[in-house]
């Protein structure tokens, strides 16, 4: 797929759950 | 308030005065002691010594300890200032501040800097945002080719490393994300604004006297 290559790699890297500190707070 | 003695602090080695963390941080004392009750929930769930340990961290995270994930690794070790291999709640609210709406947005850029600068050298280097791509696609099941994860970076570097020599700098990084500032989104956490209704419980815990607020 070329639809990623839109993007730039922090973009992609940001989507990652490790980094999506909101699920701290879900009980 | 105040009425309950809490009788666990004792359990938590590296509490810190609740006063003392509001006056460096962007929470209200009130809101500390909101953030001691999740402290508590994550600090315990594996391991109840009081501090939270890396796979307590990834628990919490991902809801499933066994989940090794490179992100959350680095999520660790920089919530881990003290590099003592536990975060203590001391630890934990200051580098939650950090993703408080109201904390400086350079703290922020700062803060997602050393994220990525994953080898600590200060420098983003090619291989560095290489690898953390591979583990976002390890991590969400997809397969890119790798000659579409080169172009990925020949586009970012192209955008971020504006002296083309190859690694991303500070200053570099500051201006990037100030032309993508979609890329700081995830460093704002809007459940901070409103810490004391998502954990209420605190209430009763409280050894705070409200005046003190």
């Amino acid at each position: 797929s070329a639809a990623p290559v839109t993007m730039n790699a922090f973009e992609l890297i940001s989507t990652s759950r490790g980094l999506n500190l909101s699920s701290l707070f879900e009980k | 308030m105040g009425c309950f003695q809490s009788t666990s602090r004792k359990q938590f080695p590296g509490h810190e005065d609740p006063i003392q963390l509001a006056s460096q941080t962007a929470f209200s004392v009130s809101e500390v002691e909101a953030l001691f009750e999740l402290f508590k929930s994550i600090s315990s769930s594996v391991i109840d010594d009081g501090l939270i340990n890396k796979e307590e961290l990834q628990l919490a995270l991902f809801k499933n300890r066994k989940k090794e994930n490179l992100f959350a690794n680095r999520i660790f070790d920089l919530f881990d200032a003290k590099q003592k291999g536990v975060i203590d709640f001391g630890d934990f609210v200051r580098a939650l501040n950090v993703f408080h709406p109201n904390a400086p947005q350079e703290d922020k850029i700062n803060f997602s800097f050393k994220l990525y600068d994953l080898d600590g050298t200060g420098y983003i280097e090619r291989q560095e945002v290489k690898q953390m791509l591979i583990a976002l696609l390890c991590e969400s099941e997809m397969k890119l080719a790798d000659e579409t994860i080169e172009l990925i970076l020949d586009k970012t570097f192209m955008e971020a490393d504006t002296n083309q020599d190859g690694k991303i700098d500070k200053s570099e990084w500051h201006n990037f994300v100030a032309q993508n500032p979609s890329l700081l989104r995830i460093m704002t956490l809007p459940y901070l604004r409103d810490i004391t209704t998502t954990f209420p419980s605190f209430v009763f815990n409280s050894e705070v006297d409200e005046i003190a607020t």
